[in-house]
This record gives structure tokens, C-alpha cells and sequence, in this order.
């Protein structure tokens, strides 16, 4: 899997 | 923030709204599932822990806040303050058969192995199914009251609005998330029964009931 990136949503 | 994921929040945010008015006017939750309360109450919980590990924006953190304590206020409204009102008898839905897949495909399918990574991810496979012991409670009882309706539509129509969001980040910011895609499509998808019938009934005034 990619790397996750900041979790700007809700 | 886009036109589609702010309509999204909006939705949201009314569904929760309209959930606690409906509680509160009515002095009652019949008809609402316990159970699927439960389960999102886990879901915020589990997913906003990065609350404490990291800043997005004071509208994030603001409707982190709100979301989790609003779900535990409902969970008081059900269980406690209106408990009398509460239809346990037809809220049968096994919460384990949902708790224990999604923790085990978080397990499995996940961006990074790590606690906060692992719990966001449980929280979006949950929140995608959360609402089964809902629709499971209107299908055994055959009717659901307009206002319980129209929180089914806002709630499943908040997702549905995340996907056109997705889709615009895809093509804008070149930004996607497969996991919250994914789980995002499945959770609208098991609305879609359900927005037919509100769609074919309630928008034209009737009330919400099964087709016999």
C-alpha cells in the first residue's frame, strides 16, 4: 500500500 | 476544501442535527437502532484520536469534537434518558458480525501497521456498515418515522457527497485514498435501496414504509 498521507478529512 | 466535501459535512453535521430534534421533540427514540448509534460512536472515537497527535485546522478539530460528542450524547438519549421509548426488542443486529470483519481487514488491508493508522482505518471500514443494524431495525418493523427518514437521507447523502469530492481531488490535487474510496462506495451503495423508496415516497409526501 502507498504511504498514507495527513488525513485532511473528516 | 471543495464545493462537495463542504456540501458533505453540511450533510453531515444536519443528519446529526435532525437525529438529536427528532429525539428531542418527539421525547422519543422508537425507531431509532441503538446499536448502529454504538457503532459510530466507535468510529469517531477510534478515528479521531489523532485529535492529540495532529493539527489540520480549527474546523477539523471543531467537528472532531462535535462529532464525537455528539454521539455520545445520543448513546445517553437511547440508552438512558429516553430508554423507555427505546425499541430494543427490534434492534437485534449483532454488532460483533460488523466489529470483528473490520477489525480483522484493518488488520490485513491498511496503509501502514501502526496503532493511530490501524485504528483510522478500522473506523472507515466500520462507519462504511455502521448503519446495517438501522436498516436492519426498518426492515423488521416495515415503516420508519418521516423525520428518521430524513436523517437516513442526510446521513447517506454525506458520503455520497465525499465521493464526488474524491473524484475532484483525484483530478485537482492528484490526491486519493483507496481505502476511504472504497469503503466510501460501499457504505453509499447500501443507502441506495433505502433512497429509492425516500425519493419515491417521502419527497412526494407519503410516509416512509416498506413495500408489502
Amino acid at each position: 500500500c502507498k504511504e498514507p498521507q495527513i488525513k485532511d478529512e473528516l | 476544501m471543495n464545493i462537495f466535501r463542504f456540501l458533505g459535512d453540511a450533510s453531515h453535521f444536519a443528519a446529526i442535527i435532525i437525529l438529536v430534534l427528532k429525539i428531542w421533540k418527539t421525547r422519543s427514540c422508537a425507531g431509532l437502532s441503538g446499536r448502529s448509534q454504538i457503532a459510530f460512536a466507535i468510529v469517531f472515537t477510534t478515528r479521531y484520536v489523532d485529535l492529540l497527535t495532529s493539527y489540520v485546522s480549527l474546523y477539523n478539530s471543531l467537528a472532531k469534537i462535535i462529532f464525537i460528542f455528539s454521539s455520545y450524547a445520543t448513546l445517553y438519549l437511547i440508552y438512558f434518558r429516553f430508554k423507555a421509548t427505546y425499541d430494543g426488542n427490534h434492534d437485534t443486529f449483532r454488532l460483533e458480525f460488523l466489529l470483528v470483519p473490520c477489525a480483522l481487514l484493518a488488520l490485513i488491508v491498511n496503509h501502514r501497521f501502526q496503532v493511530v493508522e490501524l485504528l483510522w482505518t478500522f473506523s472507515i471500514y466500520l462507519e462504511s456498515v455502521a448503519i446495517l443494524p438501522q436498516l436492519f431495525l426498518i426492515s423488521k418493523t416495515g415503516e420508519a418515522e418521516t423525520i428518521t427518514s430524513h436523517y437516513l437521507f442526510s446521513l447517506g447523502s454525506y458520503r455520497g457527497l465525499y465521493i464526488l469530492n474524491w473524484i475532484y481531488r483525484y483530478y485537482v490535487q492528484n490526491y486519493y485514498d483507496l481505502i476511504a474510496i472504497s469503503a466510501g462506495v460501499l457504505q453509499t451503495l447500501l443507502y441506495c435501496d433505502f433512497f429509492y423508496l425516500y425519493i419515491t415516497r417521502v419527497i412526494k409526501g407519503k410516509a416512509f414504509a416498506l413495500p408489502a
